[in-house]
């Protein structure tokens, strides 16, 4: 039962959960040469303070949930990325020009309490 | 949707959803370049985002310019033959000032059939209009182009500078084809065909390659003309 219980907890904390962007569903499939898509994860779930040595989090993180068990007007600390890293996109302008450039901070690599 | 679209739009560095009328074909080298790109982006190789080693320059932001010169030169069309120019333009008023030119080739891709009917070599003149048509007083950068070559690469970085610290300066190329060897430019040749089929066998794009210090930090900043 304490696993189950642990277990479903655990998936209510922060985590990164995957999500795949695809071009033709925002419709810029006529214009965004290559990548068609790419893989990324956004970030999501609960920063308990119990649990919190578990997350890489950040010290104010810390401190912040402390302050949030005292004064609830204070939030949790979020859920949020914690490594990002860049994707390169080939891609029409208007003018019909070619480019080709990367994007830094595209796609989460990692989540944590922050 | 919309505000999503136009804040990721606008962290592109685009302030709407490009709709381009034409697009030109996607060369293979630049397929080649995202591709080496999206691994180093994968590995978290980040130097390797800063320098183009296929064409052995530093450079986060490679452009492939296509050539307005049809819509620059609308007269240009109506030109009876013999028509041995052609008008090319680029505009590079997308180059922001953050941005640092490292490179800029222009690639003239000459179709078969702009040749057939002549059987002597021709020497290709490539000039900058400096002028304003139609007599315009053009520096010339004469190249030769034998029979069997049909690709051109010239250089042409300091003349794009000229251009992006000074637009109004940009007032575009000129391609001449002339017999080889002939100073005497009133002799000239008689393509097949008429003036536009001849013409749309010459393809011209500008290749430029720009850094910003912003992504690249650890490349040294190159003095500036100021615009």
């Amino acid at each position: 039962a304490t696993l189950s219980t642990m277990e479903s907890t655990s998936k209510h904390l922060c985590q990164r959960h995957q999500m795949v962007i695809n071009f033709e569903d925002l419709g810029w499939h006529k214009w965004i040469i290559a990548p068609k898509e790419f893989r990324t994860n956004y970030c999501k779930g609960d920063c308990p303070f119990s649990l919190m040595s578990f997350f890489n989090s950040s010290n104010y993180a810390f401190l912040q949930t402390l302050m949030n068990s005292r004064t609830p007007e204070v939030p949790k600390a979020a859920c949020v990325p914690t490594k990002l890293s860049s994707i390169s996109m080939l891609y029409y302008d208007s003018y019909g020009n070619i480019i080709l450039q990367h994007h830094e901070g595209m796609v989460v690599d990692e989540c944590g309490c922050g | 949707p919309q505000l999503e679209e136009a804040s990721l739009l606008h962290f592109m560095g685009l302030n709407k959803v490009p709709s381009p009328r034409t697009t030109q074909p996607v060369p293979s080298i630049l397929m080649k370049i995202f591709q080496e790109r999206q691994k180093a982006a994968a590995t978290g190789h980040y130097q390797k985002l800063c320098y183009v080693k296929e064409f052995g320059v530093p450079g986060n932001l490679i452009r492939l310019f296509q050539d307005q010169g049809a819509l620059s030169h609308p007269m240009e069309v109506a030109q009876a033959p013999p028509c041995t120019q052609k008008f090319h333009f680029f505009n590079l008023s997308v180059i922001t000032q953050d941005e640092q030119l490292m490179m800029a080739k222009l690639d003239l891709r000459l179709g078969l059939n702009a040749y057939n009917a002549l059987q002597q070599d021709l020497e290709v003149m490539v000039s900058v209009v400096q002028g304003p048509a139609p007599q315009p007083d053009q520096k010339l950068v004469l190249h030769y182009l034998p029979w069997s070559q049909r690709v051109l690469h010239v250089d042409l970085l300091d003349v794009v500078k000229e251009w992006n610290s000074n637009p109004q300066s940009n007032l575009g190329l000129v391609l001449e084809l002339l017999p080889k060897g002939n100073n005497d430019s009133t002799m000239t040749i008689y393509p097949e065909g008429t003036c536009d089929n001849w013409r749309q066998f010459i393809q011209a794009s500008l290749m430029v390659v720009t850094l910003t210090h912003q992504e690249c930090p650890r490349f040294p900043h190159f003095p500036r003309k100021r615009r």
